[in-house]
């Protein structure tokens, strides 16, 4: 009866009243047992937030780390994109993640910039902590989002080649060790239509985050040019671009039971695995197996 | 009618409102409710970017004894009924609930500074039934 009236009780205030008082009523959850508490861990990802920040913003002013102004810009983009002003998914086809994560380097090391005379050298060790990433959220995609902070001539294109190396921690605990060399990613855009650059790593990460890895310790290396060296008459000036240090968006599918399963909701009229396609939304194109077994649908 | 008989007495006008009354549905029968809140009411908005607003709505109402045509009730809901009027009134009528949900996108702030979009399945209750 003692802990059922507690467990009414706290029904009743919830994690979503505005709670009064001591630090116990403000988390209901602390109302409980200690033998139903260790229900919380099944509350869904959602709730366990709800709650345990509703505890921690009211109970204690734990800092917050706050994310980067450009990262939160870019995120609300994609939000839009992604979901009504009401926050229904929008049934996109081919978008098949349940969850995007941003995070921004935790640390990072400039290197002096060396100039090669064709173009500036930008490199950062940067330092990404992945704890928030659950064992059931399973890499769709991964990218490098730059953003670019300098007025570039609108009307230039850009050519960047990017080297990645994944950096153990050294013997000495070294943290910025020297740059070593590693595939490198080529890009080009046009500026007028970019604010922001993502690079796809996704082939370069997929093994460390499938082994979820809690730290990846990144030295990117990337240089750019304006303009197109093979066509353009002018001389090649090098990007005077105050490249800000990248970004790491990861696209997830949640396959926990309190996600939202796309390829299973009626708008995707599909069954079974998801359609191979691009899971950000690019045009992707649905392999021959794909076509194979729609046909065999059809 | 060629050969009229005796006026029928006129039936007293309140028997056939009640005689009636057992084929209305209940005035306030099992049906989705609406419901909005914002973030920001509930101090959540630090963290929680999007969306501002949540309509979740919820499921509220009496259950009408005959239930398997209008809500895709099952048979057990109206033995359950039975039960409750004939048998033993401590069972509980059948209640008015959620059959079918939407989930809801949300946008928020982790506690390590990161940014998450997620998904999450029903957070937006669509339907009713009473079970």
């Amino acid at each position: 009866p003692h802990s059922r009236a507690r467990l009414s009780s706290a029904k009743t205030s919830g994690f979503l009243g505005a709670p009064k008082g001591t630090a116990s009523d403000l988390n209901p959850l602390l109302q409980l047992p200690k033998s139903v508490r260790g229900g919380y861990a099944l509350l869904p990802p959602l709730l366990k937030v709800l709650s345990d920040r509703g505890h921690q913003s009211w109970a204690s002013e734990s800092p917050r780390l706050q994310p980067d102004s450009r990262a939160l810009r870019y995120m609300k983009r994609l939000y839009k994109m992604s979901a009504t002003k009401e926050g229904i998914p929008k049934a996109n086809k081919s978008h098949l993640y349940n969850t995007v994560r941003l995070f921004t380097p935790c640390l990072e090391c400039e290197h002096p910039p060396r100039d090669l005379g064709k173009g500036d050298v930008h490199s950062v060790d940067l330092l990404f902590n992945l704890d928030r990433v659950t064992a059931l959220e399973h890499l769709l995609k991964s990218v490098l989002l730059y953003s670019f902070d300098t007025s570039i001539p609108l009307s230039s294109s850009i050519r960047c080649l990017c080297r990645l190396a994944v950096k153990e921690q050294g013997s000495s605990g070294q943290v910025c060790p020297s740059l070593s060399h590693s595939p490198a990613f080529s890009l080009h855009f046009e500026a007028r239509k970019r604010r922001w650059l993502e690079m796809d790593v996704t082939s370069f990460l997929q093994p460390l985050i499938a082994t979820h890895r809690r730290n990846i310790h990144v030295a990117v290396n990337f240089t750019c040019l304006l303009g197109d060296p093979q066509h353009s008459t002018k001389p090649v000036t090098p990007l005077n671009a105050a490249l800000v240090p990248p970004s790491l968006l990861l696209y997830l599918n949640d396959t926990s039971e309190q996600a939202h399963h796309r390829w299973n909701s009626p708008g995707h009229g599909r069954t079974g695995d998801s359609p191979r396609l691009d899971p950000t939304g690019d045009r992707g194109h649905e392999d021959s197996q794909g076509k194979r077994a729609s046909r065999q649908r059809r | 009618d060629e050969h009229p008989k005796a006026a029928p007495s006129a039936t007293p006008p309140y028997n056939l409102s009640q005689y009636f009354k057992q084929f209305v549905f209940p005035q306030n029968e099992c049906e989705l409710h609406s419901f909005r809140l914002s973030f920001s009411q509930l101090k959540w908005d630090k963290w929680i970017i999007a969306p501002h607003r949540y309509s979740p709505q919820y499921c509220k109402g009496d259950c009408p004894r005959v239930v398997g045509h209008r809500y895709g009730s099952p048979v057990h809901t109206m033995v359950q009924n039975i039960i409750y009027e004939k048998l033993d009134p401590s069972v509980p009528k059948p209640s008015c609930v959620p059959a079918e949900y939407s989930p809801l996108s949300v946008l928020t702030i982790e506690p390590d500074g990161s940014i998450v979009y997620k998904e999450y399945e029903d957070m937006i209750a669509t339907k009713c039934t009473c079970r």
